[in-house]
């Protein structure tokens, strides 16, 4: 469902350039459970961001559902996010002036087939899954850090979408409360078909995966090998 | 060095109100390695808001160093904090306009007995010791989030405080990154005494530390016990 071919990235600052993702080549199928994992600063956030559309690549491609992503317009990306990818950041970005329900429904806004009603239903099922049922009306200021984690994996989820991207998801949770999202994860992977792609740092994430590749400075590595050799 | 008595801090929210701790007595000795660990909401940010001074107590004392916090005025506060608390954000709030360099050397201002050269040789010490020597002209949209994190780490530690309040500062780096920076830590504790608090969900923090309280829903627990019976 997303293909990356010789992806590479890079930025110019002062003068250098800086090589945050080289020549990537990667196939990921499907309805998988993949973790992305990889030291600081390695390229996991780049690399989900072009995934995503929210970034281009410097060169090379990147297919979903086998259509070309440079190809479009950016009203064609934006309708193509909005409808098939959910995206939770590493830095959450939530709307501060709104509270976790309005939060979480925001994206809903988009998806015309359902009223207001059925909006609420789905908005208080995804919080209430991920352990904020009482937090409703919190806005982001009013919710600690791991609360807001969750919020934005709820916002990412309730749209039921057929990838989603997760920028280190468990990095503000404590087990218990990690376990239960990787849990509740599986489970949608499972029933609905949905590609999980994680960037992670979380050995528990790793396990729970059925792929795992490595980036180590901007470079794809697999078990020692490095892919396509 | 920090003794909280009886401390409780509550909000009120669309007319309910949230009790984030509920009576936390705890005496914090100097040069300790402290970590508390918590489920995500229990409380671990509100209690290290209230010891750096940056909010304060519906109810209950703080004591620094045998000091009243209540009895200073908001400019003693700030130069309190500004010359013997170094604060590692659980969201790292890092000025967007400035580069790591400068995020870094920002609070070194306020020590007036530093010159500039003095002032560079510490920022880049700080910077290299964890791992960002190559970044240091980078602003912080131009770092991932595990180097935002350890810009963070450096701006605290670089004003050699008396005491490094420490929210979550390993959420967002891998094992190995994560690692080294608890090994930094412990050593700066060694030899500088420097008393260490953080709050945290990582096992390999709670391990390297010497003492360990939890809290769940606002209350203190030890071992089991509740503090104080
Ligand atoms: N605008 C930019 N200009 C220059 N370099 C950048 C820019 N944005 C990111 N980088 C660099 O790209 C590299 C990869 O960043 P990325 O955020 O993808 O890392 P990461 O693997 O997600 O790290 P982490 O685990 O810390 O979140 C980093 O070394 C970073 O310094
Ligand atoms: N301004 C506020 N109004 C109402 N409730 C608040 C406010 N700020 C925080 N809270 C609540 O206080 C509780 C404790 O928050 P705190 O940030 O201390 O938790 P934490 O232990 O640091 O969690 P995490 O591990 O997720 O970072 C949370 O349940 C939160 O919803
Ligand atoms: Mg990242
Ligand atoms: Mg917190």
């Amino acid at each position: 469902v997303v293909r990356i071919e010789h992806v590479s990235k890079r930025y110019v600052l002062g003068g250098q350039e800086v090589h945050a993702l080289k020549d990537i080549t990667l196939d990921i199928e499907d309805g998988v459970f993949l973790a992305i994992a990889g030291p600081s600063g390695s390229g996991k956030s780049t690399l989900l961001n072009l995934i995503g559309c929210i970034d281009t690549p410097s060169s090379g491609k990147i297919f979903l559902s086998g259509q070309d992503v440079s190809d479009k317009t950016p009203d064609q990306l934006a309708s193509l996010r909005a409808r098939s990818i959910g995206f939770i950041f590493q830095t959450f970005n939530l709307l501060p002036v709104l509270t976790a329900a309005e939060n979480v429904e925001y994206p809903l806004l988009q998806l015309l087939h359902m009223d207001a009603e059925e909006r609420r239903e789905r908005v208080h099922y995804f919080l209430k899954i991920v352990g904020l049922a009482e937090k409703m009306r919190h806005r982001p200021n009013e919710l600690s850090g791991g609360q807001r984690q969750r919020v934005a994996i709820a916002r990412a989820l309730a749209i039921e979408p057929a990838i989603v991207l997760a920028d280190e998801p468990t990095a503000n949770l404590d087990r218990k409360t990690g376990d239960a999202i990787i849990e509740l994860m599986k489970d949608i992977n499972r029933r609905l078909k949905t590609t999980f792609i994680f960037s992670t740092h979380d050995q528990r994430v790793m396990s729970a995966a059925d792929r795992q590749v490595r980036i180590e400075d901007g470079s794809l590595r697999m078990l020692g090998v490095r892919t396509g050799e």
